[in-house]
């Protein structure tokens, strides 16, 4: 169903997908899949706790700073970088729950130096910038380049790294195709383009290794994904894999939501988010794909 | 890299935390210590007899952050701790050669 | 010389003391200090009401070792204070220009 | 500027500090640490059993001074610090590149 309300509704269940992802996550990140099964069985309820001790329904940075990426387009009704800047600033100086190393970095730089792009680093393959990318994707509804352009811009306010600028693109490509209702191969080709291009991506067989490393985080996030029929199904794989669960599960669910559409996800799962994290994002799905060239006919 | 140490007056910390944290500075370690200088110490009753304690206690802050945002760092400790009057505390400026954070053997710049 | 600093989780100075006691560190100055960063407080009672006390306690070490022996310490160090989880801490090295044994008079090299 | 860091055995800190203040010295800033080095710690009794407690309680002293006045007063803490035994303590000096008085703001050797 390519109808635009078709749209909205997949634009929607992406960006609540993520913040299922990260909720559920959230449980379990920093675990071990033995810890987690002696703890929980199979987690697969939204049930907060986890190292940030959190209420349930809770989301982490990976959707603050993904509302943060909506406000300023929303805000500007189009793509402001220092608006970005701005809100992540604002969500900064506010306490946020958690927020990573590299994330705080560049976000310092801008408050004190007016920075709008960190310095290439070898250590910023992180994936702070691809967990928060989602927004862009529907921005960008029906281009492509423009999507590319400003995934990556967005992620060099704190991360400067081929790894992550790709992962970027990549993860707002497969979001992009999901919502536009491009069969799952479609999805698939654009992780094997990234695989093609940077083998550290190949995901057909998984070594289990769900760290905060981009590489590692969007493998795990291509095989749960394509090894997986449904929503639900893909969303319990990872996150019961521990490690950097919120992020992975925020990625996969962003795209797994964008795939399969709100009817998907599981609904003890969307009552049980923070009521004004689910009401932000689904007004923002709606007026961030009628502002996407798609919509706006460009 | 260079470490920032204040020591300032107990009560400003909270203050100057939330300064800190106004321009993304959340990393630091803090240390109760005794201050002696130009502010008299108090006078304490022990024992029926009158004690001048000639010591205040103050704060140690340790905050190490890269050179470039030095001379910002410093001010918003300056403002912050600052109330006029005596004890208000000192700032020292001194150079880090190595810095690691030892959960991910990240060095340098990365490490903070 | 150098001053190695390392914030540790309390519960790692026995280990770290023993690796440095393995490769012939034995004098290092222990203080207890508070840590501020990305690992969370706890949450106490009090009146009834629960407060995260945002900080935590953690150890630091100091440790003058001469040049050479830089490297080593620093990864002993990162090794045995490792956890691998949020607020392991963190290593500064500075300078040191000089060295006295008090009891001696000794400096320098000699000194530590 | 320079920074004397000085441990010391704890009885001795009110003769250091009033040797430093006969050569004009007032300020500075005191901590409580625990030393490990050659001088052995203490035997305790817990719980019937003893324990070592292989660390000594100490006190770090720390002076900034402009750098004219270093030898002099390294010297100074030096003698009345001193009982000749073993944990007599230890007298670090590192430099430090800037120093600001709080309240007024001044900088370098007017913040002393
Ligand atoms: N030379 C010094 N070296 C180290 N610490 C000092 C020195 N002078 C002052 N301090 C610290 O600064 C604090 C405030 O100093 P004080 O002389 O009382 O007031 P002010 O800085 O307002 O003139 C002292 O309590 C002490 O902790
Ligand atoms: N910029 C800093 N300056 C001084 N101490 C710091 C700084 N950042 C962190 N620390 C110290 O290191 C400890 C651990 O830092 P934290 O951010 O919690 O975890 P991690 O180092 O694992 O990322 C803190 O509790 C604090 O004592
Ligand atoms: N390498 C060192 N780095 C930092 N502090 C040290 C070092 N060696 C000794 N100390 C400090 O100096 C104190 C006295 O050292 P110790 O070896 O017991 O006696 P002495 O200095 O008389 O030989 C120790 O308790 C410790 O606080
Ligand atoms: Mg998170
Ligand atoms: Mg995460």
């Amino acid at each position: 169903d390519h109808g635009s309300g078709a749209i909205v509704r997949r634009a929607t269940a992406s960006l609540l997908g993520l913040a299922v992802g990260d909720a559920l996550g959230a449980t379990t990140e920093f675990m071990k899949p033995e810890d987690i099964r002696r703890q929980y069985g199979v987690h697969e309820r939204i049930r907060g706790g986890g190292w940030l001790n959190l209420p349930p329904g809770r989301v982490t940075d990976d959707t603050e700073m993904s509302q943060c990426v909506a406000r300023a387009i929303l805000a500007k009704g189009g793509w402001d970088l220092a608006a970005v800047a701005e809100e992540f600033a604002r969500w900064l100086r506010g306490n946020p729950v958690d927020v990573g190393s590299t994330c705080r970095r560049g976000i310092r730089d801008y408050i004190l130096k007016r920075q709008l792009s960190t310095p290439p680093n070898e250590w910023d393959a992180g994936n702070g910038a691809a967990m928060r990318v989602a927004p862009v994707a529907l921005f960008a509804l029906g281009d492509e380049e423009l999507l590319a352009r400003l995934a990556v811009e967005q992620a060099r306010l704190t991360h400067n790294h081929p790894l992550s600028d790709a992962s970027c693109v990549t993860v707002a490509r497969m979001v992009h195709r999901g919502i536009l209702g491009t069969p799952m191969a479609g999805l698939r080709a654009a992780a094997e383009e990234l695989a093609g291009r940077h083998p550290e991506f190949r995901f057909e067989r998984y070594e289990g290794n769900a760290t905060a490393y981009v590489a590692d985080t969007l493998r795990t996030v291509f095989h749960d994904f394509f090894s997986t029929r449904t929503f639900e199904e893909c969303l319990v794989r990872i996150v019961n894999r521990g490690g950097d669960a919120d992020t992975a599960g925020a990625i996969a669910g962003a795209v797994a939501g964008a795939h399969y559409g709100l009817e998907a996800i599981p609904r003890r799962w969307l009552v049980a988010l923070d009521p004004a994290v689910r009401k932000e994002l689904t007004e923002a799905a709606k007026k961030l794909v009628r502002l996407s060239p798609l919509f706006r006919g460009a | 890299m260079k470490k920032i140490e204040a020591i300032i007056k107990p009560f400003k910390l909270d203050e100057v935390k939330e300064s800190l944290n106004d321009i993304g500075v959340q990393g630091m370690t803090v240390s109760e210590v005794k201050g002696f200088g130009r502010q008299k110490g108090h006078t304490e009753l022990y024992r029926g007899a009158e004690y001048v304690v000639d010591f205040l206690p103050k704060i140690k802050l340790e905050i190490i952050v890269p050179d470039d945002l030095v001379a910002q760092v410093v001010e918003v400790v300056e403002k912050s701790a600052r109330t006029g009057r005596i004890g208000d505390g000192k700032i020292f400026v001194t150079n880090v050669e190595e810095v690691v954070r030892i959960r991910t053997g990240e060095r340098g710049h990365d490490a903070i």
